[in-house]
């Protein structure tokens, strides 16, 4: 049988390490070990690379520990906005977009783009209407908001409004 | 952000990278995960690399693409070329950055200089390899 592997990275929103609660951590773990595990069967089988990748980042943005996804960050105005790519080695071909809202999984739309368009990366509205034509997953927005999520929003707005105003 | 690289029993390469941004981020700000070349790249003959960190140090290096470089061109392996990366002109490009990495002959890296950097990674039949390093 020939070499096979999957490698995985999984950010969170909590970049402070003393931040980091021991449950926190073991969901994070528990959260790391079921994305691997989604890949390596696929690859285990004899599945595609493209496959496992997908199906790898699927399972991370499914969870809410995770920021992509459910569990996302939140831009200035508190709203969820999300990011996703994907690259077939085999091919060169790749698809990406950005600032979406709403589609469940980001990647799969990145996908989407790459195997049911001419393009290589689609923004914003454009994205979200691509995925509604291509019958992706859709939800609405308190399934990406975590409470996590939101806390570190406010404490990041509550900072800047401590903030001397400089302007009028 | 999340990312997955992963080499199949064809030996073929791929590579996913998906992101939330970061928290109380401008509105329509792309970092890098959605950028092929900035945090997202594979290419058979090479590596796939996912990226995570500072978005926007990351995209001026050009990093995913970087490491794809110095594997193909330098003949570094996977990990080699990660380290070689994350030190890329280092005072031009001062930020956090992680990558994870797996190169055409099976060698898996993970490479970062984050606060903290959860992965994972299992090759072949082998135990699985869960970390959250600090």
């Amino acid at each position: 049988m020939k070499t096979y592997a999957i490698v995985i990275h999984g950010g969170a929103v909590t970049m402070d390490p003393s931040k980091l609660s021991p449950e926190e951590e073991a969901a994070q773990r528990h959260g790391l070990q079921e994305s691997l595990q989604a890949g390596w069967e696929i690859l285990h089988r004899g599945g595609s690379a493209l496959d496992a990748v997908e199906a790898a980042v699927q399972s991370l943005e499914n969870n809410e520990h995770f920021n992509a996804g459910r569990g996302s960050s939140l831009n200035m105005q508190g709203e969820v906005q999300m990011d996703a790519a994907i690259m077939d080695g085999r091919t060169l071909n790749a698809g990406a977009v950005n600032s979406v809202r709403y589609v469940k999984n980001p990647v799969s739309l990145a996908r989407m783009v790459m195997e049911k368009s001419e393009h290589v990366y689609i923004a914003g509205d454009g994205a979200t209407e691509f995925a509604l034509q291509h019958g992706l997953t859709m939800e609405a927005v308190h399934y990406f908001e975590t409470e996590k999520a939101r806390k570190e929003w406010l404490e990041i707005i509550q900072e800047e409004e401590k903030q001397p105003q400089e302007h009028d | 952000t999340v990312g997955a690289v992963a080499l199949d029993q064809e030996g073929n390469l791929a590579v996913a990278t998906s992101t939330g941004g970061i928290e109380g981020q401008q509105k329509g700000r792309v970092g890098d995960s959605p950028v092929l070349g900035g945090g997202t790249y594979a290419a058979n003959e090479a590596c796939a690399v996912s990226c995570t960190g500072d978005g926007e140090v990351i995209l001026r290096g050009a990093l995913a693409h970087e490491v794809y470089a110095l594997v193909k061109y330098k003949g570094l392996t996977a990990s080699e070329a990660c380290r070689e990366a994350l030190h890329l002109r280092a005072e031009d490009l001062k930020g956090d950055k992680g990558f994870i990495a797996i190169d055409k002959d099976g060698n898996v890296a993970v490479e970062s200089n984050t606060n903290i950097m959860r992965c994972a990674y299992r090759i072949g039949d082998e135990q699985p390899f869960v970390a959250v390093w600090r």
